[in-house]
């Protein structure tokens, strides 16, 4: 039959930090992006259409390092990334370094497919992401409180001098 | 980090991640997650592999390649081929984080060398299973 597996990082905040709601919407978001790609295999639909509608859904919730839960670089800005690929026939497509794309992995997905190339970087994978319709959204779209906070506290630590041991902040 | 792999029911695989970064990351690092064969990789002769964790080391080491060439030429299962790598190479030389895999047969691994991993994973069961911490997965119908 068919298999799917998701994940929404490595480094999971602090068992201190963490509360039952909050461990119950991790939980939450984790099954609406299994959800989403199971319908697709259920289906009879293809592992790369599973792939594409589970990480969108990933990607959607601020919960998570992806588009919406995108994290800040130390000039506060948001740089977005994704890959797919096709284990059919090798086909990949890859994007980094830009901000817009309301579903990252719409962009990597454009550039397998729609694109002579594997990996489009900064102003002109914006520009294909234009062309090839792909949904944008304004900055004010990507930012979270959580995220923007997690920025501030690093630069102060930072700062100081001291060292964080915070993994999801190290891994998003 | 966010990603997803898959195998369907004509035993084609898939693998897909996106937008890993670490808080106050330098402008322009890129890590693993776009990058083919580290952070994401696909074929259907061996497995998929979604990875998120300390993007310069899964880099270095090829992660996603690296699993699928232990299936393809060392005659692993996806469980050692993926032990070995997260546990075995990353680990101890910093290389915190963890992959997710599927291979041909159907087979999955939700493998991590860290405090947690955010996973799930459903079969044609219907059964959506998802853990945080080291702990078993939670049933959900």
């Amino acid at each position: 039959d068919f298999t799917l597996a998701v994940h929404g990082g490595a480094g999971t905040i602090l068992r201190t930090k963490m509360t039952p709601e909050r461990e119950a919407a991790y939980h939450a978001g984790l099954r609406r992006a299994l959800e989403a790609g199971r319908v697709v295999l259920a289906d009879g639909g293809t592992a790369i259409d599973a792939v594409t509608a589970a990480v969108m859904t990933l990607e959607d919730e601020p919960l998570f390092n992806a588009g919406r839960g995108a994290v800040y670089t130390s000039a506060g800005l948001q740089e977005m990334d994704a890959a797919i690929m096709d284990g059919r026939d090798r086909a990949a497509g890859a994007i980094a370094g830009i901000c817009g794309p309301r579903n990252p992995i719409l962009a990597a997905r454009a550039v397998m497919e729609k694109s002579d190339h594997v990996f489009l970087i900064g102003d002109n994978a914006l520009n294909f992401c234009r062309q090839n319709g792909i949904a944008f959204e304004d900055a004010s779209y990507f930012f979270t409180d959580q995220r923007w906070d997690a920025l501030q506290e690093t630069l102060a630590m930072r700062r100081s001098g001291g060292e964080d041991h915070d993994e999801s902040r190290k891994h998003g | 980090t966010v990603g997803a792999v898959a195998r369907d029911r004509n035993g084609h695989l898939a693998a897909a991640t996106s937008t890993g970064g670490m808080t106050a990351k330098a402008p322009g690092r890129v890590g693993d997650s776009p990058v083919i064969g580290a952070g994401t990789w696909a074929d259907d002769e061996t497995c998929a592999v979604s990875g998120t964790g300390h993007g310069e080391i899964f880099i270095r080491y090829a992660a996603g390649h690296e699993i699928a060439s232990r299936l393809r030429y060392a005659g692993q299962n996806l469980q050692q081929a993926v032990h070995g790598v997260v546990v075995d190479v990353l680990a101890p030389v910093g290389g915190s984080g963890g992959v997710i895999a599927v291979d041909r047969s159907g087979a999955f691994s939700l493998t991590f060398n860290c405090s947690g991993m955010y996973r799930g994973v459903v079969t044609g069961d219907g059964v959506l299973r998802t853990a945080i911490y080291d702990e078993p997965l939670v049933d959900f119908r």
